[in-house]
Formats: structure tokens, sequence, C-alpha cells
């Protein structure tokens, strides 16, 4: 028997660099 | 040839090793190795506070600091803001319709198992801007 394991789940966003704020006109 | 380091150094995050579970915001579970340039354009659009912007590369270099890091710059968005990151040189960022590359790709495959092509001046990166600053 194979006992489950918890697996650590990322957030896609947490993936892509976060790199400027959008400016506004 | 001298043996060269194989330890994820600690500033690499762990989400970018091969097989690392990634939720998308529609809630549905994929592989980090499996994701697409859909999977983050139909996740932004989802999401009530962040847009997926497009940074293009427009210069790479190395770090004064350190060989193993890299500084990064980008043209982002249609302001084209100017931004510079320094980054490990296996950091890997998502290229439009391509997929992830890193400015060392035989060291991101190495470290991370992560499928990877080199990152060029040129590439156009996935990036993350808040949708409305009010």
């Amino acid at each position: 028997n194979v006992e489950p394991r918890s697996v650590p789940v990322f957030p896609w966003h947490s993936l892509v660099p976060f790199l400027a704020p959008t400016q506004s006109d | 040839l001298p043996p060269s380091s194989t330890m994820v150094p600690p500033s690499l995050p762990p989400y970018f090793i091969k097989g690392s579970i990634i939720q998308l915001a529609d809630g549905e579970l994929k592989r980090v190795e499996d994701l697409k340039t859909e999977d983050f354009i139909q996740s932004a659009e989802i999401s009530s506070e962040l847009k997926i912007d497009s940074s293009t590369v427009e210069r790479i270099e190395g770090s004064h600091t350190s060989p193993n890091f890299a500084v990064v710059q980008f043209s982002v968005g249609e302001h084209r803001t100017q931004v510079s990151v320094e980054v490990l040189v296996e950091y890997p960022f998502f290229v439009f319709g391509q997929g992830w590359s890193s400015c060392c790709p035989d060291r991101t495959t190495q470290l991370l198992e992560l499928p990877c092509t080199k990152l060029s001046v040129g590439d156009v990166c996935i990036s993350l801007t808040l949708k409305n600053l009010r």
C-alpha cells in the first residue's frame, strides 16, 4: 500500500515575475 | 573540466523543479513543464487583480556581483517601461508561444530538470501587472 502524500501545490502567478505596475494615462 | 555545483540555490524557487504541481486560476492542476502560454493568459483573464503583460528582453548581461547571476533588462507593456531584474542564470522565464527559457538553459535543465531554451534579446516573456491602478 502506498500512503497518500501531501504534494505542494503552487499558484500559477507565483511562476510569473511581477515586473512593473501599469501606468495610468 | 572542474566539477560544477549541482545544489539548487536557495534563491531558486521550488516550483520550477520538474513535476511541481501548479494550480491555474480555474482550479486545474498542471505540471510546471506542461504549462502553455494559454494557461497563463486564461488564468489572468479569470483573475480580478492581475493581467498579463508582454515583457520584451532588451538586454542580457552578467552581474557585477556574482558570475551566477545575470541582469535582464525588459521593456514592459504598451508603455515600454524599462525594468531590470537580477536573477540566477538558471532562473526560467516563460516566453510567449515558446515556453521556459533562461540565460543558461543547460544549468536550468541540470538543476531543475525543466526543459528550457536559451533566453535571447527580442524574446517576449510573460509578466504580470495589476489590472487597475485606482
